[in-house]
């Protein structure tokens, strides 16, 4: 069966969605079938997956108050292998609906029983904060993905997702594990990129995954064509990036 | 009198606490009496201004949740006129403590009542979302300030956030306006920027700064020392940005 894992960083602006729509794609062209749930009212991931936030009949938004199943809101991308289901405005007004509602934390777990079943890896696209989104994400999970830009905020943030990732562990998912630690935006230039790099290996080892996504304009311009920069500009070093991150993470996943 | 400034955008990323940090030291360097408050619970523009959000005391959800007064909880920070309200852990649960509670969206706006009588400008650091933390934000200030970020994607997040802007001006608070945008992190090298940027002046003409801020490494830098680059590093291109902001911003809002 496939695993869903959660991309979550309650960072702003880390990379989380470029990781998701990037990996996706790297993972989609080795073969394996793939989707993306964009769980922020942004709509950014549906976007760089080429779709129209405006046009979207059902969103993720459905998904979470369980008004329709994972089959029916799917939609497949340009790219063979890789779905989305998008997000749409309604997404906003979710977080407070949800504070009042049973099992709360669990709709979208619930929602997502069947993944596994229909997806080797099913990617959920946060958004940057530790709200009830996030949480139904943690919960729904079995592993979290975090992008970890290499800048001074972004470490300082971390300490605090893996608490909230604990505290779910503990009293919602018991089988939630840390998957991964990816470092982004990283710029060689910088001895703070070094610093943070160091910092980051120094206390999660093992889990920070070796390939390094560099800063590189690439990656910012792929969502303005509405397609993965892997295959926008597959020579592009953002692209090589993801396209190793997709084989290292197949590794470790055991996907081939 | 003062004005209250709420610094918002749901994009994550884009330098709202990096423009309030500099922006404010920008202008307790001409003289004026400035207080940044911390909305975030992640306390980024705590740690910018060298105060360990691990100690504080009192913070921002005492000021919102009304259990103490603007005079009790704002802390002096290392540069003279320049004052903090900071953020601390506890605010991550305002949020959804707030939904319940009477009169939700002005909780902010009733604790910083004399505010202007105490400062000149205080300025609202946002996070990044659209939730109750930023509404109140928006209740309480008179101008929102809207960094924007040169990529793709924070460009498709300002209609969304005027769209907010303007439903809490019918509904909240009548005074609201926009007062004023400001490019960020423009990477001089890509013609992504320049579009973003005309883009935007295209759409909001004379509201947009003539300052815009670069890319800038130095910026990045500063928050690990706790301190603003316009005093670490005065001859850095990001402290000559943010000082011609302060002197823009002195200049709009007539403070000279
Ligand atoms: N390696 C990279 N090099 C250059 N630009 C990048 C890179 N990764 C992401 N970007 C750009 O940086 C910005 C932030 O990335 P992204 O939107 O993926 O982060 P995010 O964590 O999803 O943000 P949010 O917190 O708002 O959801 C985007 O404009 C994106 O195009
Ligand atoms: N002009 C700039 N040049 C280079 N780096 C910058 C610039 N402005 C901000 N940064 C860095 O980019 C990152 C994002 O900026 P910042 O944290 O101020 O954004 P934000 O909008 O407050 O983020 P969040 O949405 O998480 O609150 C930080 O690491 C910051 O140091
Ligand atoms: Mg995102
Ligand atoms: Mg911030």
């Amino acid at each position: 069966g496939g695993v869903v894992v959660c991309v979550a960083n309650q960072k702003g602006g880390v990379g989380k969605t470029t990781t998701c729509v990037n990996l996706a794609a790297g993972l989609a062209l080795a073969g394996h079938a793939v989707a993306v749930i964009d769980l922020d009212p942004q709509a950014n991931a549906t976007t760089g997956l080429g779709i129209d936030h405006r046009t979207v009949q059902r969103s993720s938004y459905d998904l979470i108050t369980g008004s329709a199943s994972l089959e029916e809101v799917a939609v497949p991308t340009r790219m063979p292998g890789l779905s989305c289901v998008p997000s749409a405005l309604d997404l906003t007004g979710a977080e407070i609906e949800l504070v009042a509602a049973m099992e709360r934390e669990h709709r979208l777990a619930e929602s997502l029983a069947d993944a596994p079943e229909r997806y080797r890896v099913v990617l959920l696209d946060c958004p940057p904060s530790l709200g009830l989104l996030t949480v139904n994400a943690l919960v729904a999970a079995r592993d979290v993905l975090v992008p970890v830009q290499c800048e001074f905020y972004a470490l300082e943030a971390v300490a605090r997702l893996m608490g909230s990732a604990e505290r779910v562990r503990a009293a919602l998912n018991p089988e939630l594990r840390i998957g991964g630690v990816v470092l982004t935006m990283y710029d060689a230039r910088t001895r703070l990129a070094e610093q943070v790099a160091l910092e980051v290996r120094g206390h999660f080892g093992e889990l920070v995954f070796d390939t390094v996504v560099p800063r590189s304009v690439r990656l910012s311009e792929a969502p303005s064509f509405g397609e993965p920069v892997v295959t926008l500009d597959p020579g592009s070093r953002g692209s090589q990036a993801y396209r190793a991150l997709a084989s290292e993470f197949a590794e470790r996943y055991g996907l081939n």
